[in-house]
């Protein structure tokens, strides 16, 4: 079965977006086929994959195009249905249902059901309507944590939200926690991720390392297995990209 | 005249929150008396000063509670206008307005006009109802830059909304950018800092650098005046505020 991975949390800048993008094109380059959907109206898929869009998802969400015309083939095995701006209309649009609103997500990538191996959803930095749409379409929820204070609190929070939402969409997991930005001389990192252990440990990853290269691959377009193959960016993603394949639903 | 300052932009991660309450702080230690309002469901001004309120914006903005019930004094000449999980309610409440929705944050905190000499806002990484109150609110914002690419592709769109605000608020004005984590040894931050000079020469202040102190500190619910006065944070915040005070309206 197509498996559907959201990477989440609303805590902003923990490394949502370099996640979702390193991932998904490490399990394309692995030779799955990937669909990695953007649902911020930031719209920093695209920009980090050096692709500007004309359109997207927000067209898909309200109709205005079919699967075939919003997708984009970003690399080999690697599509992409964009994020951005005009998200921000597609909101107010779902806002204004009566009922249903948040399988307005689940309704539009219907058409898609089967035709990848895997997708991958970057989610915005909010607990808006958007991301309640992607709790109901995702069945696995990836979380990045960055080692810091306010990001554990963070955590707890969305784990709140989504017990709310696991009431009505019983398949929804959280099942990866991925420590980043970790760096071993620093006091922090190893305190913090001493308490991920404690409280997620079968679902704790290995940590992706703090690494400028993964940084400054998103302002050349590329991804981190095209801008420094060898950096410990590249080389946390491929361990991560291996554990997610090797746990084959 | 009240001075309205709004900590501003829609990239996660960047230092809002640290900013508004060392900010905040800064200048009820200089004697100003200080409003600060989290507009932020994550509700992390609370948590970082140590405070867990019962009530706050949420039920103003929903008029179940009047200024009086909802500000707590956090610190001597410092009061808060807590945010958290209940502005998720009054935001869908606001959306639902047939007309006027974005001046509901300025009509609830009318009656403390002139009350404070600053209130300071901090704000979501998103564009919802809530920061779009904001900008109808405050007259002045304050937009903190991580050294990252993908945050100055952040203030570009940002400086795109603002401009739609603006057509209908005309006294706001982006008028301090404050470049944030800034490592003196790294090269990201130095290019990055030239390409701010560039762009907001005369609105850009001394950097904060990057400080473990200021991360550590909201996990003792202290401000960094608190927590390390003499650590690079402090001090960054100090001259933020000295600058800040200088321009007296
Ligand atoms: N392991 C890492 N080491 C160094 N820099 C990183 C790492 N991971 C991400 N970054 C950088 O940190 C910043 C924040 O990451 P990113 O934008 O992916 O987070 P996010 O959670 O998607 O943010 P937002 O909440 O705004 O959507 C980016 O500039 C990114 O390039
Ligand atoms: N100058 C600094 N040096 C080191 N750490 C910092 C600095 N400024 C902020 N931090 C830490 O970085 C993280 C992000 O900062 P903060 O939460 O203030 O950003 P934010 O923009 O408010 O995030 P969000 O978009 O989620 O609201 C926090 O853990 C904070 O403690
Ligand atoms: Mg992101
Ligand atoms: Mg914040």
């Amino acid at each position: 079965a197509m498996r559907k991975i959201a990477v989440c949390l609303s805590k902003g800048g923990v490394g949502k977006t370099t996640t979702a993008i390193n991932l998904a094109h490490g399990l394309a380059v692995a030779g799955s086929n990937v669909l990695i959907v953007d649902t911020d109206t930031q719209g920093h898929v695209a920009t980090s994959l050096g692709i500007e869009p004309e359109i997207g998802l927000a067209e898909l969400l309200t109709q205005r195009a079919t699967p075939e015309e919003a997708l984009i083939l970003a690399r080999d095995r690697l599509w992409l249905l964009a994020g951005g701006r005009a998200l921000a209309g597609a909101k107010r649009e779902i806002d204004r249902k009566n009922f249903g609103g948040e399988q307005t997500l689940a309704e539009s990538l219907e058409p898609l059901e089967g035709k990848f191996d895997f997708v991958i959803l970057d989610t915005a930095p909010s607990l808006d309507i958007l991301s309640v749409n992607v709790l109901f379409y995702a069945k696995e929820i990836l979380t990045p944590v960055s080692p810091e204070v306010l990001t554990l609190q963070g955590v707890l929070d969305f784990q709140h939200n989504l017990a709310g939402v696991q009431k009505y969409h019983k398949d929804l997991h959280l099942k990866y926690v991925l420590p980043t930005f970790y760096d071993m001389r620093v006091r922090k990192s190893k305190e913090i991720l001493e308490q991920l252990k404690v409280h997620y440990e079968s679902l704790l990853c290995e940590p992706i390392r703090y690494s400028v290269k993964l940084s400054e691959a998103p302002g050349f377009g590329q991804t981190i297995y095209e801008y420094d193959p060898n950096s410990p960016g590249a080389e946390g993603y491929k361990i991560l990209t291996q554990r997610i394949m090797n746990d084959g639903n």
